[in-house]
């Protein structure tokens, strides 16, 4: 454990905590995408099924199931609990785009021909693209809430942290995973436009507002 | 293949 890695940790779990309570104080889940909270089900479900075979700590296991409790708490909230308030017209990302070519390259690229591999590999390669749906609803209306921005500036920050850790651990360890490395890069460079606009814009008092 | 790795990271 690295500082990198741990803050990219903590600010995974600080996005988790803002959506979910920007979600259950404004009893609305206007302006998420559920499209997108799908697919981090998925990612989760996928990478973390090495939980009922290998324990490696206490705070690693606890994060896993908080990440994946979590998710579906979230797919909760927005398809059942406040399902009236979703905005599911904006919300017409087709996520099979996404699944089906990451599980295909996941067949193609990994590192062994075993079933936990190939998820694991399947669940980075997801991950990597999880959030065009909600990058997409975003561009489509045009705007979003200050929350939700932070919410999205903690999740992509999240990563471009693990991308520091890689390159400590490279150079302390000599130890990389390079589909990791380039699925992080491809994740982190997608939020590159929007780390723009919350620099510029959120940061400043201002809302996030696209140009008509 | 450096399994202790891909279970360490999240």
């Amino acid at each position: 454990m690295n500082i990198f890695r741990l803050t990219g940790d903590l600010a995974h779990l600080l996005a988790i905590i803002i959506l979910l309570l920007k979600i259950w104080k404004t009893r609305s889940c206007a302006g998420i995408s559920g499209k997108s909270q799908i697919l981090f089900a998925i990612v989760y479900t996928t990478r973390y099924l090495d939980l009922v075979t290998t324990f490696v700590s206490a705070y690693n296991t606890l994060m896993k199931i908080f990440f994946l409790a979590s998710s579906y708490a979230t797919m909760y909230l927005i398809y059942i609990k406040f399902k009236a308030t979703y905005d599911h017209n904006h919300d017409t990302f087709r996520i099979e785009f996404l699944v089906a070519p990451a599980f295909v390259l996941a067949m193609l690229i990994t590192h062994a021909y075993t079933l936990l591999e190939v998820l694991w590999t399947f669940s980075i390669y997801l991950e990597s693209v999880a959030i065009l749906p909600q990058l997409f609803m975003v561009s489509k209306t045009g705007e979003a809430e200050s929350i939700t921005s932070h919410y999205l500036f903690a999740l992509g920050s999240y990563r471009a942290l693990y991308i520091l850790n890689w390159i400590y651990r490279y150079v302390m360890e000599n130890n990389y995973d390079l589909i990791a490395i380039v699925a992080g890069i491809v994740q982190t460079v997608l939020y590159c436009d929007f780390f723009y606009l919350y620099v510029t814009k959120v940061l400043k008092g201002k809302k996030l507002q696209l140009p008509a | 293949e450096d399994w202790g790795y891909k279970h360490d990271e999240l």
